[in-house]
C-alpha cells in the first residue's frame, strides 16, 4: 500500500511519493498542489502534489476528484484508491510536516511562521517532481493567503513553468482537487494511526475533528495535558488554544532568555543608601567565572 | 525541598563507624565574611568540607521520575579547618592581649554549637603549630596566635595554589577570556599574575586584615 | 539538570516523556 510508510510512524513525518508514471517522463504535465490540517491544533500537516500529463485532465476529472472538499473521509479513501490504480499516468507525492516540527518553526527564536513552512513545503516539492524526471509544464496552487504574491514568488522561482495561484483552486483545477483528497487521505491516516512517541499506556484516541473550536477536541486536550510536559507531540504546542491550556492548568516553566516580567521591580528603599554594614566583597572571580556560591543552609 | 543533588568526595560519606557520629551538615562562622556558611563534618568529624553550589537562575532537575524546582548542583570538597580557627585565634590574641590559652577555650562561639567539632579534625592539634606559638604546662597545651607563623604558612598555600592553577590551566590573566575561545597565539599569564590569582582565593578564607598583610607579605 | 526552572517540586512522569541516552 503506497502509504503503509507513513502509517507505520506518522509521528516521523518526511516525504512519500508514488513512482513517476512513464507518460509523465515523456509528456508535458499538469501539477496541482493543496495542503490538508491547516487549521486544528493536532495532527501533522500535509503537502501534496498530483500530477497528469496535461491530456489526461479530462479523464483524470472522470475518476470524480472534484469538489473533494464535500466528499466523506470514506469517499475520500476510495477516490485515492481510484488514483492509485490509475498509477501509471497519475503520479503523487507527500510532505508530511509533524505538529511538533510546525510548534518548533513558529516557536523558535527566528520564527518561522506558518505561511513561510507552508510555501516553502509547496516549492520543495514541485521542485522534487522535477528532479524526479516529471515534464512539468503547469503548475496549480490552492492558497487561503493572498494569491498574486504567492504567484509571482513560484514564478520567479520556476521560470519557463506556466503557474497559477487561486483561492479554492481544488474545486477549480482537478489535479489540485487530486492533491487536496492525497493530503487529506494521508492526514486522516497518520491521525487515525499515530504512533504516541510518549510512553502514556493506552492514550484514548476520541480527540474529535482536531480543530480548535471542536468542543470533543478542547476536552481531550485537557484530559491529556500532564502539568510538567504539557501534551503528546500529536499537539501542536504553538497553537493559542494549546498555549492557553498550558498557561492555565501546567506547571509555570521560566526561561533565562526569556522576556522580563511586565512589573517593574520595586525602586530600593531609601533606607538602602544609608546602609550600616559595609559594603560586601564580591566572590573571587574564580567562584564568580563558575557560577559557584557559598550557602547559609540547604 | 526534601532532596538535593550533591557531588562528595567517598570520605564526606563514610559510614559513621560509632553511633550518633553520622556526616553532619552544619553552619560555621565563614572567616572571610564573618557570616553563616554551611560547612560538613563527615563521620566523627575526622574531616571538615565546605559546602559550595553551582547556582545558575532558572535551573531545575529531573531525579527519577520527580521534578525539583531548585536546580542547584552541591559541591563539597575537602577544607582545612586551620582557615576557620584561625579567626578565633586572631580574636582571642586581640581580646587576650596575647596570652596563652588552652585550645578549647579559644574555639567556642555561641553562635555557632558546632564550633568545637573543628579541633577533633584529625592531626588539627598537630598543625596548629603552623599558626600558634605553643606552651606547654604539665600535660597541658596552651596557644598563642602567631602572625608571623601564620604568614608563612599562607605563603606555602598560595605557592600551592599557584601549582594547582598552573596544572588545571586555569586563565588568571586580567584580560577577560572565554574559556571555549581557542587563542592562537602563546600567550603566559605572567607569575605575579598566578600570585596575585592565588591570594585572591586564599584570601576567600582568612580575615580581610590578614589578606591584606598576606599581600604585603 | 535543565536548561529552565520548573516552578514545581513533585512527581514527573519523566520516563513516559524523556528517553535517557548517554
Amino acid at each position: 500500500m503506497a502509504l503503509s510508510a507513513l502509517q507505520r510512524d506518522p509521528a516521523g513525518g518526511g516525504r512519500f511519493a508514488s513512482a513517476v508514471p512513464e507518460p509523465c517522463r515523456r509528456l508535458p504535465c499538469a501539477l496541482g498542489v493543496d495542503e490538508a490540517g491547516r487549521g486544528p491544533v493536532l495532527g501533522p500537516m500535509v503537502y501534496a502534489i498530483c500530477y497528469c500529463p496535461v491530456d489526461k485532465l479530462e479523464q483524470l476529472e472522470a475518476l470524480g476528484v472534484a469538489d473533494s472538499k464535500t466528499l466523506s473521509e470514506a469517499e475520500r479513501e476510495r477516490r485515492f484508491g481510484l488514483l492509485e490504480a490509475a498509477g501509471d499516468w497519475v503520479g503523487w507525492a507527500l510532505q508530511v510536516l509533524p505538529p511538533d516540527h510546525i510548534s518548533a518553526c513558529m516557536q523558535q527564536r527566528a520564527k518561522y511562521n506558518l505561511n513561510e513552512l507552508s510555501h516553502d513545503t509547496a516549492t520543495e516539492l514541485i521542485q522534487f517532481a522535477l528532479d524526479s524526471g516529471v515534464q512539468v509544464a503547469q503548475v496549480l496552487v490552492d492558497t487561503v493567503g493572498p494569491a498574486e504574491k504567492y504567484e509571482a514568488k513560484l514564478r520567479q522561482r520556476f521560470p519557463g513553468l506556466g503557474v497559477t495561484v487561486r483561492p479554492k483552486a481544488d474545486a477549480l483545477f482537478p489535479v489540485v482537487s487530486a492533491a487536496s483528497i492525497c493530503a487529506k487521505v494521508a492526514r486522516d491516516r497518520a491521525v487515525l494511526h499515530w504512533n504516541f512517541v510518549e510512553d502514556l499506556g493506552d492514550p484514548d484516541r476520541d480527540y474529535g475533528s482536531g480543530y480548535p473550536n471542536d468542543p470533543k477536541t478542547k476536552e481531550w486536550l485537557r484530559r491529556n495535558l500532564e502539568p510538567v510536559f504539557g501534551f503528546p507531540r500529536l499537539v501542536r504546542f504553538s497553537w493559542g488554544t494549546a498555549q492557553a491550556l498550558l498557561r492555565d492548568r501546567g506547571v509555570p516553566v521560566r526561561w533565562a532568555d526569556e522576556d522580563p516580567p511586565e512589573d517593574p521591580p520595586a525602586p530600593p528603599s531609601v533606607l538602602s543608601y544609608f546602609a550600616r554594614s559595609p559594603p560586601r566583597r564580591p566572590p573571587h572571580r574564580f567562584f564568580q567565572e563558575r557560577s559557584l556560591r557559598p550557602l547559609a543552609e540547604l | 525541598p526534601a532532596q538535593w543533588v550533591l557531588i562528595a568526595p567517598e570520605a564526606a560519606l563514610d559510614p559513621p563507624k560509632k553511633p550518633d557520629s553520622e556526616p553532619l551538615f552544619t553552619k560555621l562562622r565563614n572567616p572571610s565574611t564573618g557570616e553563616a556558611t554551611l560547612y560538613l563534618f563527615n563521620s566523627g568529624a575526622q574531616q571538615l568540607f565546605e559546602v559550595k553550589a553551582f547556582h545558575e537562575e532558572c535551573r531545575s532537575w529531573f531525579i527519577g521520575q520527580t521534578v525539583q524546582q531548585d536546580g542547584r548542583l552541591l559541591f563539597v570538597t575537602p577544607m582545612d579547618p586551620l582557615f576557620l580557627i584561625l579567626y578565633y585565634l586572631i580574636k582571642a590574641d586581640k581580646e587576650q592581649q596575647g596570652k596563652f590559652q588552652p585550645l578549647d577555650q579559644v574555639v567556642l562561639d555561641s553562635e555557632y554549637p558546632s564550633c568545637p567539632l573543628l579541633l577533633k579534625c584529625a592531626d588539627v592539634k598537630q598543625y596548629i603549630q603552623h599558626v600558634t606559638e605553643e606552651k606547654e604546662i604539665g600535660s597541658q597545651k596552651f596557644h598563642k596566635y602567631s602572625q608571623e607563623k601564620t604568614l608563612k604558612w599562607l605563603k606555602k598555600k598560595v605557592n600551592q595554589t599557584v601549582k594547582a592553577l598552573k596544572s588545571n590551566n586555569i586563565s588568571v590573566g586580567e584580560r577577560v577570556l572565554a574559556s571555549t575561545l581557542i587563542n592562537s597565539k602563546q600567550i603566559t599569564d605572567a607569575q605575579e599574575d598566578y600570585v596575585r590569582y592565588a591570594h585572591g582565593l586564599i584570601s576567600e578564607y582568612i580575615p580581610e586584615d590578614l589578606s591584606k598583610e598576606l599581600l604585603k607579605y | 539538570l535543565l536548561p529552565c526552572c520548573v516552578q514545581h517540586d513533585g512527581p514527573a512522569p519523566v520516563a513516559a516523556f524523556l528517553r535517557a541516552r548517554p
